[in-house]
């Protein structure tokens, strides 16, 4: 473990902290993709399947177990208990343009065919793209709320975080995975042009619009 | 070996 995983990790957790305690305390979800975080759902219940078989760490599991739990309660949020304020006009992505061709390439680029390994790829897969649905509906209406812009921009943050952890695990340890690295690459490019705008507006105190 | 180590990871 070294500081940039750890930093990303708790990057990550105040994401996603963030976006559930904005959705609870404003009692809505407007502006969130359910698209999203159904595909950030999918891919910790596939990814954290070694909950059952592997132990690492009381760390390792906790963290896994948190976003789990996170993932479910925003989604039940979303679609259930605030459903009246859920922006389905806006979240039009279809998710199965994601999640069919992120299968398939999973079958088929893998360290191992496996059925826990394959879960395990499909998860690194999707995930790089499962923030898509969000950035397409933020794209759609031209403007994102402040919590959420803070939200995309610790996500973001998580991604950028393990490049430089894994450049550091593979001068250090001599470890690389190369399906989590271009994976990992591909999602963080994702953010970049979110990444501008924050700065140069979000950071300025302003909301987070689109130029016309 | 390898795979194994990366599921250290989150």
């Amino acid at each position: 473990m070294n500081i940039f995983r750890l930093v990303g990790d708790l990057s990550h957790l105040l994401a996603i902290l963030l976006l559930l305690w904005k959705i609870w305390k404003t009692r809505s979800c407007a502006g969130v993709s359910g698209k999203s975080q159904i595909m950030f759902g999918l891919v910790y219940i596939t990814r954290y399947l070694d909950l059952f078989t592997n132990f690492i760490s009381i760390y390792n599991t906790t963290m896994k177990a948190i976003f789990i739990a996170v993932a479910i309660a925003t989604i039940y949020l979303i679609y259930f208990k605030f459903k009246a304020t859920y922006d389905s006009n806006h979240d039009t992505f279809r998710m199965e343009f994601l999640i069919v061709p992120v299968g398939g390439l999973a079958f088929l680029v893998n360290h191992d065919f496996t059925a826990l390994e394959i879960l395990w790829t499909f998860s690194i897969y999707l995930e790089s793209v499962a923030i898509l649905p969000q950035l397409f509906m933020i794209s759609k209406t031209g403007e994102a709320e402040t919590i959420t812009s803070h939200y995309l921009f610790a996500l973001g943050s998580y991604r950028a975080l393990y490049i430089v952890n894994w450049v550091y695990r593979y001068y250090f340890e001599g470890f690389f995975d190369l399906i989590a690295i271009v994976a990992g690459c591909v999602q963080t490019i994702l953010y970049c042009d979110f990444f501008y705008l924050y700065v140069t507006k979000v950071m300025h105190g302003k909301k987070l619009s689109l130029p016309a | 070996s390898q795979n194994q180590e990366v599921k250290d990871e989150l």
